[in-house]
């Protein structure tokens, strides 16, 4: 059975998780049990609100989102996350005091940039790398 | 069973913020960002500096780098290179030896440098200055130079470093970019040393050019069309963070 099943595998085995789709019509948000499965959510600094924009040229604002929600896998659901996270949520239902449930957190960055004057009105533009959370996905 | 089990999450904790938690959460994401409180300006309101020439032309730099921040980063970036931090800087003082008939004529534009954050490295640095299309000398190839002012003499001639050299012909216009990269590297290692740039105009046969009759603006010019220095930096690998 194991040499039958070894042709069948796919030749990548090793594939990076799947990230979390942000949620649409189809998307099961509050999972079979009114949890929330892990998805990016939003806080957004608003450099207006604070009445920053004198001194902040671009953006007017900074969406700073994170991964939150529940990693969980029942057995007959999508699993959109590791191999390791499904074997890691699995021995946390056998030995919850041992092994930690894994774990919502972001699966891809990018950067993004800011515009300002410092106190000697010279304009600097500053980049901040992987600082944007793009996709989250169970770790 | 097929159900996942009632009991709390172990690994990861979840709550909801509270206002004030919410508040200084937002305070420390724009301390991250370098926004740690609003500086204290020395001029009017943005609204009147905006049509600037520095902050124009990094507004376009900022419209090139949120290109590049949707797509990753990493080595498909285009433009800014490996700049971490890019910051312009308005000409404080403007000299001018353009008087009368003493020659050479040169100008010379310094920059106040004290506000770069430590632990930075020069990765490029440029003088920005607009050139409007000059009669005299009538048709003419143009060497505009600039030079480093290395150390000031009481009774003689400042000691200069050579810097960058462009040709051009007298009736073009536009922004004229030079090199000072090698400057700025300096003035970041010794801060004190700023002394700031010189620049001559000379024809092809070697006769300096008033830089003002040559069509070279300076502080008095537009608004827009003013010298200004801009300086990639590139953040040190580890850089220093305060304890929060």
């Amino acid at each position: 059975a194991v040499r039958s099943l070894r042709r069948r595998l796919p030749k990548k085995t090793n594939e990076l998780p799947q990230p979390n789709k942000l949620p649409g019509i189809f998307d099961d948000i509050h999972g079979s049990h009114g949890r929330q499965v892990c998805r990016r959510h939003e806080l957004y600094v608003s450099f207006q609100d604070l009445g920053w924009l004198d001194w902040v040229i671009a953006p007017q604002g900074y969406s700073a989102y994170y991964c939150e929600g529940e990693c969980s896998f029942p057995l007959d659901s999508c699993m959109n996350a590791t191999n390791h996270a499904i074997v890691q949520s699995l021995v946390h239902l056998m030995k919850p005091d041992a092994v930690p449930k894994a774990c919502c957190a972001p699966t891809k960055l990018s950067a993004t940039s800011v515009l300002y004057y410092d106190s000697s009105n010279n304009v600097i533009l500053r980049k901040h790398r992987n600082m944007v959370v793009k996709a989250c996905g169970c770790h | 069973g097929s159900s996942p089990s009632p009991r709390p999450a172990a690994g990861c904790p979840q709550r909801r913020l509270g206002p004030r938690e919410r508040r200084d959460l937002q305070r420390e994401i724009l301390a991250v960002l370098g926004l740690p409180g609003r500086p204290r300006l020395r001029a009017p309101p943005a609204a009147a500096r905006l049509p600037a020439s520095a902050p124009l032309f990094m507004l376009d730099l900022y419209h090139a780098m949120a290109g590049d921040d949707d797509e990753d980063g990493g080595p498909r970036e285009r433009g800014l290179g490996r700049a971490d931090l890019v910051m312009s800087f308005v000409n404080m003082v403007e000299l001018d030896r353009a008087l009368g008939h003493q020659e050479p004529h040169w100008k010379e534009f310094r920059f106040d440098l004290t506000q770069i954050p430590a632990g930075e490295t020069v990765t490029a640095a440029e003088f920005r200055i607009y050139k409007l299309p000059s009669t005299h000398p009538l048709n003419r190839t143009l060497h505009v130079s600039v030079f480093e002012v290395v150390r000031e003499q009481a009774n003689r001639e400042s000691d200069l470093f050579f810097l960058d050299l462009q040709t051009l012909r007298a009736e073009d216009e536009g922004w004229l970019v030079l090199d000072v990269t090698a400057a700025s590297d300096r003035w970041l290692s010794n801060r004190n040393e700023d002394l700031g740039l010189r620049l001559y105009v000379e024809t092809e046969d070697g006769r300096s050019v008033d830089p003002g009759l040559a069509g070279l603006l300076g502080r008095r010019a537009p608004r827009s069309k003013q010298p200004f220095m801009v300086t990639f930096f590139r953040e040190s690998p580890n850089p220093t963070r305060v304890p929060r």
